[in-house]
């Protein structure tokens, strides 16, 4: 279920505006731009559950409308810090 | 559990009193310079009025709040993309290279008081992106000003206060701001201390103040030590180690009391060394001052000192012979303050001519030495002969009014 497929050329803007605020991880160097479906998705939930738009999961008018809406630039999910215990650990 | 935690980026400032300073400024904007740096002040009040911190403006060249103007990819990770997208930008607390910085997409039309339409609202924006830079992460509260995305003006700055959530979010940081404690204000400085009351605070309707750094000067005056430069109905004030009360000017009107508010400008100002009363002129008409506070009988004629109707273009008084020179076009006078009269002989033709562009705008004498002012340039002048000294001219913005790196506009450009 997690096989990457190419992202379609009208939806690698969202595929980026996802990665660059925190909702997406960064594309595998070894794949390449691609993304799995389920993570695109999860991604978009993601995305419309922190607007407080209805979870749909694809990237309808209200989800696109957010995308286009100024904002920013910070991400709105920031990258998880390591633990005490690993730092400790190491 | 589903908040604790989630709206702070981890770190705060240890420190609470905590410097700021708007290091550039858009090139071309509907927003003046002062009125950036009012709104930025108000946007950081916002966040003081709520926690025990303390924001106060410094002009050198480290702040921990700074404030840039920049555009697109301006090596930081987070390049803008010109009108819309990326409005801004702040970094938090924990970050050791750039906590502090707060980037403003210089592209975006920026506005203030303006409908939605009609551009970004500065305000609204700052307080946001200050929020990140005292440690708080985006918020998916639509009622939130950290919601990342651009929402609209927020209202007036002089009121706005944060949502609940906001405001427990930034005391969970910082806790809760003491009872009684005071906002200290950017136009406020602990330690300044002086003869004259501190200049007045901003006024409500937020007018377009002069530009210190690309204005030129109307009148220079040295009174009780200190040094006033004079622009339209504001001035600015140096202490004693001349260094700028507060980077706002002040309304001259408000700080002068009997000077008429509808005054556009002073054409000469000078503190008269046989009675330390300080001479306001402005066209054809004087004041006379007793500390900040007009004398009786004013305002009275030029001509009351042998002087043509029309006022002067400059005036400075000497300490050691007690004579006061005025200055208009290419002539001079010479008043002896002692007997109250014009030296015989004036007007003279001054001897500024064919050494300096004429009419200047305003002369200063210090206590052994002479300045003249034109445009945004100065010459500091022989005693004696009036003749420039080497070296001259400089910049009135770079040496006396605190501007630092790139005046703008470019000094080449008209005043």
């Amino acid at each position: 279920s997690a096989r990457p497929v190419p992202t379609p050329a009208d939806e690698s803007g969202e595929v980026a505006w996802l990665t660059q605020y925190g909702y997406l991880p960064p594309a595998n160097p070894v794949t390449g731009q691609l993304q799995t479906w389920e993570a695109v998705t999860s991604a978009i939930r993601g995305m419309q559950r922190f607007a407080g738009v209805p979870e749909t999961g694809i990237p309808d008018d209200a989800t696109l409308a957010l995308i286009r809406t100024p904002r920013c630039s910070l991400p709105d999910v920031l990258p998880a810090r390591k633990n005490g215990r690993q730092w400790r650990k190491r | 559990r589903k908040s604790r935690g989630r709206r702070s980026a981890g770190l705060a400032w240890t420190k609470r009193n905590i410097s700021w300073k708007v290091k550039t400024y858009p090139r071309e904007a509907r927003l003046g310079r002062e009125t950036i740096r009012a709104l930025t002040h108000y946007a950081l009040k916002v966040w003081s009025e709520a926690t025990p911190l303390t924001f106060h403006e410094v002009g050198g060249s480290s702040a921990d709040v700074s404030v840039e103007f920049l555009r697109l990819d301006h090596q930081d990770g987070y390049p803008f993309d010109g009108p819309g997208g990326m409005v801004a930008h702040a970094f938090f607390p924990g970050d050791p290279q750039r906590a502090g910085h707060v980037h403003f997409d210089s592209d975006e039309d920026w506005t203030f008081r303006s409908p939605d339409d009609y551009g970004t609202d500065l305000f609204a924006v700052a307080v946001h992106e200050f929020g990140h830079s005292l440690g708080l992460a985006h918020s998916p509260s639509k009622r939130s000003i950290m919601r990342p995305y651009y929402q609209g003006p927020v209202g007036d700055p002089l009121q706005y206060q944060l949502q609940a959530d906001d405001r427990t979010d930034i005391q969970r940081l910082y806790g809760m701001a003491r009872p009684g404690s005071r906002v200290l204000h950017s136009t406020e400085k602990p330690e300044a201390s002086s003869l004259l009351p501190d200049p007045p605070s901003l006024p409500r309707d937020f007018p377009e103040f002069p530009d210190r750094c690309s204005s030129s000067i109307d009148a220079v005056a040295q009174i009780r030590g200190e040094t006033f430069f004079f622009k339209g109905q504001y001035f600015w004030r140096l202490t004693h180690g001349q260094h700028l009360t507060s980077l706002r000017p002040a309304l001259s009107a408000a700080f002068w009391r009997g000077l008429p508010r509808s005054l556009g400008k002073v054409d000469a100002v000078y503190e008269r060394h046989t009675d330390h009363r300080i001479l306001f002129f402005s066209g054809p008409l004087y004041w006379v001052f007793k500390d900040n506070g007009v004398e009786e009988g004013y305002p009275r004629p030029v001509t009351d000192f042998g002087l043509p109707q029309g006022g002067v273009d400059a005036a400075f008084s000497w300490p050691h012979d007690r004579k006061t020179f005025f200055f208009k076009g290419g002539l001079q006078w010479c008043y002896e303050e002692a007997v109250g009269r014009m030296d015989e002989g004036s007007p003279t033709h001054t001897a500024l001519g064919g050494q300096l562009p004429t009419p200047v705008d305003a002369m200063l004498s210090g206590s052994d030495e002479v300045y003249a002012f034109k445009g945004r340039q100065y010459w500091k002048l022989e005693r004696h002969s009036l003749k420039p000294e080497k070296g001259y001219p400089r910049s009135i913005a770079r040496d006396w009014l605190d501007c630092t790196g790139e005046l703008y506009p470019p000094p080449s450009a008209p005043t």
